[in-house]
């Protein structure tokens, strides 16, 4: 779940993805 | 006024502004649902996700920031989300809601086991940024400026970054100047909010502290 990830791990995850257009 | 250029940056900061949000259905389930002092906590924490997954969409946009190192992207992400996180929801709190709305927001933030010392300066700064008008355009920018914060730990090309935030400081500037010609501590108080941004990022470290302890 989201809430274990730390903030880092989020920001990597999503600039990773593509963006949603 | 702004030049071509310039109008072209504001819109593409605006327009990103505008599409990449919390989700509507997010936002209806922090108002519609009742929740104890643990699901609220969750809850939060759910939006927090969100608001920085937003974020980073958000700031993909900005002309120049995909061009910077990768490892400076994340620095400066990771020094400004809860300054950006802040800056929105301040907006949440100064546009007008339905009746009742912003009370049960309030109150919901105020049961989540955040201790009241972290509470009221957040309040006190959502009023802050109330007072001082502000258009869509003046939160987009100011957004994209903490984001290009050269100075956050970590950043080893900070003139890169600078040469990002300039043309975007500069653009506030003039946007203010137009905008509220009555105003002309406008754009400085907006550069004021900056700094107390910081004190809340500051502040919320240590809250995060006291939420995991308790």
């Amino acid at each position: 779940p989201a809430s274990n990830l730390g903030l880092e791990d989020i920001i990597r995850k999503a600039l990773m993805g593509n963006v949603e257009e | 006024e702004l030049s071509q250029e310039q109008q072209n940056l504001l819109t593409y900061i605006l327009d990103a502004y505008n599409k990449h949000r919390i989700p509507q259905d997010m936002a209806k389930k922090l108002l519609q649902e009742q929740f104890s002092t643990e699901e609220n906590f969750l809850l939060l924490i759910e939006m927090a996700t969100t608001h920085v997954q937003v974020l980073v969409e958000f700031t993909k946009k900005i002309p120049g920031f995909l061009s910077l190192d990768h490892e400076d992207q994340i620095a400066l992400l990771k020094g400004s989300a809860v300054e950006a996180m802040f800056l929105r929801s301040a907006q949440v709190f100064t546009k007008k809601m339905p009746h009742g709305h912003s009370e049960v927001l309030e109150e919901r933030i105020r049961k989540s086991g955040i201790s009241e010392e972290f509470i009221t300066p957040m309040f006190n700064f959502y009023k802050s940024i109330g007072e001082l008008q502000m258009r869509q355009e003046e939160h987009a920018l100011l957004t994209a400026i903490t984001i290009l914060s050269p100075d956050r730990p970590y950043v080893k090309d900070q003139r890169a970054v600078e040469r990002l935030q300039e043309p975007v400081l500069d653009v506030l500037r003039r946007f203010c100047k137009t905008q509220h010609p009555h105003k002309p501590q406008q754009f400085a108080r907006l550069l004021g909010r900056l700094t107390e941004l910081r004190t809340l990022n500051h502040h919320h470290a240590e809250m995060l502290e006291s939420w995991r302890t308790s």
